[in-house]
């Protein structure tokens, strides 16, 4: 035995990252599974027993949406891919030793294509991690922007996924396949903050648990717009909300917009009225009828555009404003974290409406703008410079995303899916955040 | 990561309002388009403009 201890020759080997990054996947997930199973039956014990109900029973909790689409996407759905999101993050944030990291980055600037020359420090010792060199900043006056003061300027680097005109409330995804805006921004009109605190502060929506999903009232929003149509369309001095909405008046072109057909839609009335009065009784009535993000109706004839942008892991992953607007309100949909590669985007319908993403919704000189950073796994929270008090993949919203979603069982509601929040300015005339083309908005991290 | 904007532009020449709403649409410059689909693009670099 000795000799055997002594002559033995004893070697250290690593264990792979990616096996231990699948056991903690494998172990999560048969955790989900019992935790699961546990639940259903509970429920059908509950349910048999006659005490489920909204007084008695368990209040259901938030349903996870299972996507359809090919085995690719059906395995990934069952894969835990918040946990594998943060456990990623949480890997990237281990200190690099100190002589790794030159040869380390420019391996990963080699393979994902990062352009070391205009990054704004040069000296990759100073990124103690992945994350902080994820999370790079760049040279002064490496982004100049477009000198057109009318042009919607790229929000990030990356590459040019889709662009469109949306028409019927679909946004289109590669390959024909759709998604409704409601899905994406939410099917309610976002609240607006009435008070005035310094600019950046939020209001966080007290009621988060739950709200009708179907629009409001069509009295409400008629009335909320009745004093503020047509207003001159001069920066910022929009019209309120989202009232008036005939997106395709001037043109004639009803048949693309949402509204169901009634008789007051039809073409042949649209012209009719002759007095000024008329026309504003009729837009009224007709902007009852659309939904709240549909394009406002002021002296301009619009109609709402979108464009997609895909960032790839060795872009710059901070993100700016496009345009001179006003951000009034925005809402975090919890989610899951799928890959939005543009693979899994033209496999996976309706791929932005299923993962997490921080939809800010407001104004600019033409009307309505709403930026939607989309979350992925391996990219895994979202920040708003402005916004401290957003928490993106945290285990805390997820609890309190179930959480609202138990109350909203209880009051026998169906759940909103977000949680809402009010930008507040010193300016009362501003309603909402101020952003200036250009300015650096936030931006992906790593975990 | 992903970032989809969407937003409401102008679609055509801006007639006054009687005009517009009793004549019908004036066709006009309006929002016009900078890129291609599969384009890469940077910060600050026009996607379209009015």
């Amino acid at each position: 035995l000795r000799a055997a201890l002594r002559s033995t020759k004893v070697e250290w080997k690593p264990i792979p990252v990616g096996l231990g990054i699948a056991s903690l996947g494998v172990l999560q997930f048969y955790r989900i599974q019992r935790r699961e199973q546990a639940r259903q039956e509970e429920e059908a014990r509950q349910t048999a027993g006659g005490e489920g109900g909204q007084d008695g029973g368990k209040p259901k909790k938030r349903q996870r949406v299972r996507p359809t689409g090919p085995w690719s996407v059906q395995i990934m759905s069952t894969l835990p891919l918040k946990a594998l999101s943060r456990l990623w993050g949480r890997f990237n944030e281990l200190e690099i030793p100190y002589y790794l990291r030159v040869p380390g980055f420019k391996l990963y600037s080699f393979v994902f294509g990062v352009n070391l020359s205009e990054v704004s420090e040069p000296d990759l010792h100073a990124y103690p991690n992945l994350a902080s060199f994820f999370y790079r900043t760049l040279k002064p006056g490496v982004r100049p922007l477009d000198p057109n003061p009318h042009a919607v300027l790229s929000p990030a680097d990356g590459k040019v996924i889709q662009f469109g005109t949306i028409e019927h409330g679909e946004v289109e995804q590669v390959k024909g396949v759709t998604y409704s805006l409601d899905s994406l921004l939410g099917s309610q009109k976002p609240k607006t903050s009435g008070t005035s605190t310094p600019s950046g502060n939020t209001t966080p929506d007290t009621n988060i648990a739950s709200s009708p999903q179907s629009p409001q009232p069509s009295s409400e929003r008629s009335k909320e717009g009745s004093a503020e149509v047509i207003k001159d369309d001069e920066e910022f001095a929009q019209v309120n909300g989202i009232s008036y909405t005939l997106p395709n008046l001037f043109s004639g072109d009803l048949s693309s917009s949402t509204t169901t057909q009634t008789p007051a839609t039809d073409q042949s009335t649209a012209a009719s009225p002759s007095s000024e009065s008329e026309v504003r009784a009729d837009l009224a009535l007709r902007a009852s009828e659309q939904p709240w993000w549909a394009p406002s109706f002021t002296k301009t004839p619009t109609a709402l555009y979108y464009c997609v942008v895909y960032l790839a892991p060795g872009d710059y992953h901070r993100f700016h404003s496009p345009v001179s607007w006003v951000v009034e309100s925005r809402r975090h949909f919890a989610g899951e974290l799928y890959s939005v590669s543009p693979y899994l985007q033209r496999t996976l319908p309706g791929l932005f409406t299923l993962n997490e993403r921080v939809v800010l919704l407001g104004r600019w000189r033409w009307g309505f703008f709403s930026y939607t950073p989309v979350g992925a796994t391996n990219v895994g929270s979202i920040v708003i410079n402005f916004d401290k008090e957003l928490r993106t993949n945290s285990l805390l919203t997820d609890t309190a995303a179930d959480r609202a979603a138990e109350e909203a069982a209880r009051r026998g509601e169906a759940y909103s899916g977000f949680a809402e929040a009010t930008y507040e300015s010193a300016s009362p005339l501003l309603r909402g955040h101020a952003l200036k083309r250009g300015e650096e908005m936030g931006g992906f991290q790593l975990g | 990561s992903t970032i989809v904007l969407v937003f409401e532009a102008p679609k055509g020449q801006r007639p006054s309002f009687d005009e517009g709403y009793q004549e019908g649409k004036r066709e006009g410059p309006g929002w016009e388009w900078n890129i291609e689909p599969g384009q890469h693009v940077k910060v600050g670099q026009a996607l379209g403009q009015v």
